[in-house]
């Protein structure tokens, strides 16, 4: 509905007398001087007498600073005028944000940010639609990197609603995630990356009740790269965003690795499988309480190492993404009663949802599929007090599954099957020892060197790219090639061409 | 053997708005406070100076080996930041002492004349940045209540 | 092959975290002291 007659105006003197007020240097140092006095007049102007005069208020001034900045964006030193215009109203928000109900009535403040918040986000996408390829993402990530500072300030009163100001920060960047406002995709990195919004979703916010909100954000990321990223090629604009995804997952390695260890499995879900190093950096990071062995060590006893056994957390329900409820029920009583057998020759009609080269099966039924499976030989092989190891994980349920995996599946269905195991090869932990024996029994038993062939393919494609290497990964390959029993050295395919076989020399150089 | 996937119609509308952000990518300057005096351009300076950061130079000790001119340019040029915060605790460490009516540093000259609850008066050197430059004021009276 | 990704602009073997100098993900180099934010004391804003 159209604003009332005058409404407009009236908004736009206020807006301009609050930037003069700002603006006046000595409010920098007091900025509640300049404040006082302009609630009244806002109040004076019924712009706070309600929802609606309040919501249209903000939204003209929200309006006026996106086109302030259409209208300057080729102006010589055009950013310091916008951008001085726009600090000044968003620190207006924040000031009535901090200061709206009581100082201990959290709900009034909170519905006030989330409210300009949406208000901004609508203005976006329609401005999006608007603007298509002409539209302006500088404006918008002012508001947003200036407000979030803004709230993030050290006060008692914003402490106290941090929580629920970051969650309304990811509500609003999970709606303008790249899939749903691709001109934004920069300005969106640039926010969800920033050291303070880092700082905090991940290290300050007690019990990490941040983090599942972070990984969403990143799934989001994923999931608008995966296309682009699917071809090896990468456009400019593509590349330019992958590699900042790169920095950002790099600083998470680095300062909040067991974060990545714990979203890693929902991250492979969506990172297409093609994308090698990005996968690999995922899988790579191991908690920092723990040491790990040089995979090269002569002779490592990988089942004698004391966090061999650790169960690794998994912070997503992978068991409820195996769908649909019928063929979990098969697969459940498969796993308990070895029975029916037919379930066996169905499973990969489950697996398959199309015909299309490349596309042709389900990555996350496949993925989820894996793991269950894997977890529950894990528990079968404890619950007779043992451990992973090349007796005790065969002759079991679970081994026909992922054996009638490996022999029933098209090259296409398989490599994404072995890729499921091979995420699993990740720092000492009992789903690392499992899946390694597994990949090397499977391995050992293939009815055929294309599947022997195959899985060299899988661990190769992995160790050629460049750092980081997950550390399951190269204890497996090692056990591959220096294990007689796997008769490595013997496969043609290790001798197919020269470059091969020196690169699996120089390998199993570095690891003699 | 995935090969490679064709875009589909919405990822190429897509990749056709992200290309043109491509070309008004946003700067780092864009997510930092405004700098009354010196935005974060990185400017292209002659290959002989040191390009990288140098090393622990956002530490306090690498600041104490700075001299207080140098503190003096980054405290006041630099408002807002970690750097001004860092030079700071390098000037009190240099026994200087901040006024914070004439927003300037004091230091010392010598043990003053008067010192009680209030306040201590006698010789100080201080900097002056209107002037930029040190000066010497004898017999003033440092309220404490104007100490930082 | 990927990238290297000691090349990022990241001290990947500094000993503390990195978010608080993250120069962000279009940045060659951790930010500077002068290049971050801090909540001085108000006295400190002469502008």
């Amino acid at each position: 509905v159209d604003d009332p007659p005058g409404f407009q105006e009236r908004a736009e003197y206020l807006l301009k007398d609050w930037v003069a007020i700002h603006l006046n240097t000595s409010n920098s140092r007091d900025p509640l001087k300049g404040f006082s006095v302009f609630v009244a007049k806002m109040n004076m102007h019924g712009i706070l007498k309600g929802d609606e005069p309040l919501t249209r208020f903000f939204r003209f001034a929200t309006q006026y600073c996106i086109d302030l900045t259409y209208r300057n964006m080729n102006e010589p030193a055009a950013k310091t005028k916008i951008f001085s215009f726009i600090d000044a109203y968003v620190r207006l928000i924040a000031l009535l944000v901090k200061h709206s109900g009581e100082s201990g009535n959290t709900s009034t403040k909170l519905n006030l940010l989330n409210k300009i918040l949406g208000i901004v986000v609508g203005l976006l996408l329609q401005d999006q639609e608007i603007h298509t390829t002409a539209f302006q993402q500088v404006g918008y990530h002012r508001i947003f990197v200036t407000l979030f500072l803004e709230l993030s300030a050290s006060d008692p009163v914003l402490e106290n609603i941090s929580l629920s100001v970051i969650t309304a920060f990811c509500h609003t960047f999970h709606l303008l995630r790249p899939a749903a406002a691709p001109g934004f995709c920069y300005s969106w990195l640039e926010l969800i990356s920033h050291r303070v919004f880092l700082g905090r979703i991940l290290a300050m916010i007690p019990q990490q009740k941040g983090w599942y909100m972070y990984s969403q954000l990143l799934i989001d990321l994923f999931k608008y790269l995966a296309p682009f990223l699917r071809n090896a090629e990468l456009a400019k604009p593509v590349h330019h965003l992958y590699k900042g995804t790169l920095r950002v997952l790099l600083v998470l390695l680095h300062d909040f690795p067991e974060f990545l260890c714990d979203y890693h499995f929902a991250f492979c879900d969506v990172i297409p499988p093609n994308c090698i190093q990005m996968r690999n950096l995922i899988l790579s990071p191991y908690p920092r309480s723990m040491r790990l062995p040089d995979p090269f060590t002569p002779n490592l006893k990988v089942d004698m190492l004391n966090d061999i056994g650790g169960s690794p957390r998994v912070s997503i329900n992978y068991a409820a993404a195996i769908q649909p409820a019928s063929f979990k029920k098969d697969l459940d009583s498969y796993l308990k009663a070895r029975a029916p057998v037919t379930f066996l020759s169905e499973l990969r009609s489950n697996l398959q949802i199309s015909n299309d080269v490349g596309s042709r099966y389900n990555i996350p039924l496949m993925n989820a599929l894996v793991l269950y499976v894997g977890t529950q030989a894990i528990a079968h092989i404890r619950s007779k007090n043992l451990g992973p190891t090349m007796a005790t994980i065969v002759h079991s349920a679970h081994m026909d599954i992922f054996q009638n995996l490996a022999v029933d599946l098209d090259t296409e269905g398989r490599y994404l099957f072995l890729n499921a195991i091979a995420n699993q090869l990740r720092y000492p932990n009992s789903h690392t020892h499992y899946f390694s024996c597994c990949i090397l029994y499977l391995f050992g038993e293939a009815n055929s060197e294309a599947i022997q062939e195959q899985i060299t393919r899988v661990l190769l494609e992995r160790l050629i790219v460049n750092r980081p290497h997950p550390w399951g990964l190269l204890i497996t390959f090692i056990e591959l090639i220096k294990n007689p029993v796997y008769k490595f050295w013997e496969h043609d395919f290790v001798h197919c061409a020269p470059e091969i076989a020196r690169l699996f020399e120089s390998v199993a150089k570095s690891c003699m | 053997p995935l090969g490679t996937s064709k875009l589909q119609k919405e990822h190429q509308i897509q990749f056709q708005r992200m290309e043109a952000a491509y070309y008004h990518l946003p700067t780092p300057s864009d997510s930092e406070r405004l700098r009354p005096y010196l935005q974060r351009q990185p400017v292209q300076t002659p290959a002989h100076f040191p390009q990288q950061q140098l090393p622990h130079s956002d530490t306090v000790e690498f600041f104490q080996r700075l001299s207080p001119e140098t503190l003096f340019f980054v405290f006041y040029y630099m408002e807002g930041t970690k750097a001004q915060y860092l030079a700071a605790k390098a000037l009190k460490k240099q026994s200087w002492r901040f006024h914070t009516k004439y927003m300037m540093w004091f230091q010392r000259h010598e043990e003053p004349k008067v010192i009680n609850e209030e306040y201590e008066q006698g010789t100080y050197i201080y900097f002056d940045y209107e002037k930029w430059g040190q000066r010497k004021k004898e017999g003033f009276t440092f309220e404490y209540k104007y100490l930082e | 092959m990927g990238q290297d990704l000691m090349a990022l602009g990241l001290n990947l073997t500094a000993s503390d975290n990195l978010y608080p100098s993250f120069g962000g993900p279009f940045a060659d180099a951790p930010a500077r002291p002068q290049d971050i934010d801090y909540s001085v004391p108000p006295e400190y804003l002469i502008n």
